[in-house]
């Protein structure tokens, strides 16, 4: 509804008036003298009368923030430095009253209020945001907002007390934000939203100080909606400049998470792998390269590694997701477990390819997070399976079971493209020393010995090849399970056929295969 | 065959932690000491 | 094996509001508070000149190994940063002392005259940050309640 006569003239004489007051030198420390008088005049103004005037105060600000930037970028004679002084001005004004008014939002221990609050301004900036976006289009300009939601984050993750009792929350707030302002809602705001989820301050509160790891799902979520933005792009493997910029600056923040928080590259890992492109090899490296801190890797190319005595095989990763409840519809699920169990109905595997084929389309005929959530989900079972009986995953334990039914099943029976899925979704696991990675090793040279044509045995050797001839880094799991192919003589590796189809063929096979041994 | 990414401007055998010198996802080079902020004493901010 | 997949009109849209946002991308001083003095104010300079800070340069061993004049410049210049603190650091570490009465170092010239438990007497060696310059002060009273 129309705002009421004169709330704009009052807003915007407040709104200068506190700009003025926040930068005199009678301000105080951090602008609490200068903030108290104000407050005085909010009330004289009737502005805290109503919850509906906070609100219409808070957008008409941002309103006027924005505009004022808009000038000042349009105008084209100032230095870029210029420009953003001259808008820091007032936006930092602007957030100082803001962290100002949700610090001393109702009493000192009342949370709710000064919560609601924030997540009342956060909407509004929001909301503002997305309006401007869609009405200006190419012309919109992150600049204010991206400002301001820096800003205010640093301002809330003072180290104060009052701040500290609802860190969380404000931690909550700021994720909600940006998960609506996420790149595919506003393009034209994303290399600002990387900057923001990006930012030391940020990282270090969602994955480093939070305690009990209660910001990594948040943390996890963003990131997916990064990667969900950026995956058509990626899928065609031709990206403009800008995505390609946008693309290498989610690298450097994957590299960073690599560095600083492998457990949390390892727990999300399943998540990640489900939304970035099966043909975006190298960024689903990085992901699957990371191994807790506290684990030592063994050198992959020691001479006569023995895998199966490493004493991490036997136990699992972590693994957050409830990767189980993705296997649908449940009428699928219970034929799954019902064939798992006793290997019937016996229709259930001529029926299997057919329950992952979502469409015709070539390229995306078959469901990648149900073949994910399938190949996991049969894997762990074959696991608790052979443990069950006293054994341990090897090339003997994993054969002739229903699991192992399956997986063949789909080997044979799927097309190039759902085998390509399906040789993926068990690459996959090849990561860190554990008792996944070490049967899906296993289970992948098994469908290659097992194999009854040549084709398969190449299609295991592109998947593995694909993700060997990438820019490092390389899983540990991918690397032992290629070298061990290679280096078996029971595969027979080099004496296939695809390996000598073209000389160059060849030599990438022999430059690889004097890399890894 | 991808990107190098030791040539992304991390140092990525440091053994210190990253993200708290991480300076933009565009930048090639960490922050310097006097690109963050930082909670100084109070009495610091004589200007 | 997957082929290409064409963009739709969404994918379009989303590439043509990136690309324009290309053109103004975030700068790293955006998400920092504004500075007043050495705002970042990046120059070309010659391209033989090094580019990036000498590695450990964010080391409390580096700021140590600075002169007393560059830590007081950076104390007072590049205040509220890391840069800010670490010389704080080090000049604590050359027995230099921050009097929050006057806002400035001081450190003993010579043993003091006098010890009580509120304060010590003698004569200070202080930098005046108005000025610009390390002054001695004889007979000075320097009250232990105001030491940060």
């Amino acid at each position: 509804f129309d705002d009421p006569p004169g709330l704009h003239e009052k807003t915007e004489f407040l709104l200068r008036e506190w700009v003025n007051m926040y930068h005199s030198p009678a301000a105080g420390r951090d602008s609490t003298k200068a903030f108290s008088m104000f407050v005085g005049q909010m009330h004289q103004q009737g502005i805290l009368k109503t919850d509906d005037l906070i609100t219409r105060f808070f957008r008409l600000s941002t309103e006027m923030c924005v505009d004022l930037c808009y000038r000042a970028l349009n105008e084209q004679t100032h230095s870029p430095t210029l420009i953003r002084a001259k808008c820091f001005h007032t936006l930092d004004a602007f957030v100082r009253l803001i962290s100002l008014l949700v610090k001393h939002s109702g009493d000192s221990t009342n949370s709710v209020t000064k919560i609601n609050l924030l997540n009342k301004v956060l909407g509004i900036v929001a909301g503002v945001l997305l309006q401007d976006h869609e009405v200006r289009n190419t012309e919109f300009q992150q600049l204010p907002y991206h400002r301001i939601f820096i800003m205010l984050f640093i301002e809330l993750n003072a180290p104060e007390q009052v701040l500290d009792g609802i860190n969380f929350q404000i931690l909550t707030a700021f994720c909600n934000t940006f998960h609506i302002l996420r790149p595919r809602k506003a393009p034209g705001f994303a290399y600002a939203w990387l900057e923001l989820i990006s930012h030391r301050v940020f990282i270090g509160r969602m994955l480093a100080i939070t305690p009990q790891q209660r910001g990594w799902g948040m943390y996890a979520q963003l990131l997916i909606d990064l990667i969900k933005f950026l995956s058509p792009f990626l899928r065609n493997a031709d990206l403009t400049k800008a995505a390609q910029l946008l693309y290498k600056g989610t690298l450097r923040v994957l590299l960073v998470l690599l560095h600083d928080f492998p457990e949390f590259l390892c727990d999300y890992h399943y998540l990640f792998c489900d939304v970035i492109p099966p043909n975006c090899i190298q960024m689903r490296n990085l992901i699957l390269s990371a191994f807790p801190r506290n684990m030592r890797l063994p050198d992959p190319f020691t001479p006569n590694l023995k895998v199966d005595m490493l004493s991490d095989i036997t136990h699992p990763p972590r693994i957050v997701t409830n990767f189980t409840n993705m296997i649908q519809p449940a009428s699928f699920k219970k034929d799954l477990d019902s064939y798992l169990k006793s290997r019937a109905p016996v229709t259930f595997l001529s029926d299997l390819r057919s329950n992952l084929q979502v469409s015709n389309e070539p390229g995306t005929r078959y469901s990648i997070p149900l073949i994910n959530a399938l190949v996991l989900y049969v894997g762990t079972q074959a696991i608790t399976y052979i443990h069950s009986k006293g054994q341990t995953p090897s090339m003997s334990t994993i054969a002739h079971s229903s699991h192992m039914d399956i997986f063949q099943n789909l080997a044979v029976d799927l097309d190039t493209e759902g085998r390509y899925l399906f040789l993926n979704a068990i690459a996959n696991q090849l990561r860190y020393p554990n008792s996944h990675t070490h049967y899906f090793s296993c289970t992948l040279l098994y469908l290659f010995a097992e194999a009854n044509t040549e084709a398969i045995q190449e299609q295991i050797t592109r998947v593995l090849l694909e993700r060997l001839i990438v820019n490092r880094p390389h899983p540990w799991g991918l690397l032992i399970t290629f070298i061990e192919l290679i280096k078996n003589p029971s595969f027979n590796f080099w004496n296939h056929e695809f390996v000598h189809c073209a000389p160059e063929i060849h030599k990438l096979f022999e430059s690889v295969a004097r890399s890894c041994t | 065959p991808g990107i190098d990414l030791t040539t992304l401007g991390l140092n990525l055998n440091s053994p210190e932690n990253l993200y708290s010198t991480f300076q933009s996802p565009w930048a090639d080079s960490p922050c310097r000491p006097q690109d963050i902020d930082f909670h100084v004493h109070s009495e610091y901010l004589t200007n | 094996p997957l082929g290409r997949q064409p963009l739709n009109k969404e994918h379009l849209y989303h590439l043509a509001m990136l690309d324009s946002s290309y053109h103004h991308l975030p700068h790293p001083s955006d998400s920092e508070r504004l500075r007043h003095y050495l705002p970042r104010n990046p120059c070309p300079t010659a391209a033989y000149y090094p580019q990036l800070a000498p590695p450990g340069a964010d080391t409390l061993d580096f700021f140590q190994r600075l002169s007393t004049e560059t830590l007081f410049f950076i104390f007072y210049y590049m205040e509220g940063t890391k840069a800010q603190y670490l010389a704080a650091k080090a000049l604590k570490k050359q027995s230099w002392r921050f009097h929050t009465k006057y806002m400035m170092w001081f450190q003993r010239h010579e043993e003091p005259k006098k010890i009580t438990e509120e304060y010590e007497q003698g004569t200070y060696i202080y930098f005046d940050y108005e000025k610009w310059g390390q002054r001695k002060k004889e007979g000075f009273t320097f009250e232990y309640r105001f030491l940060e």
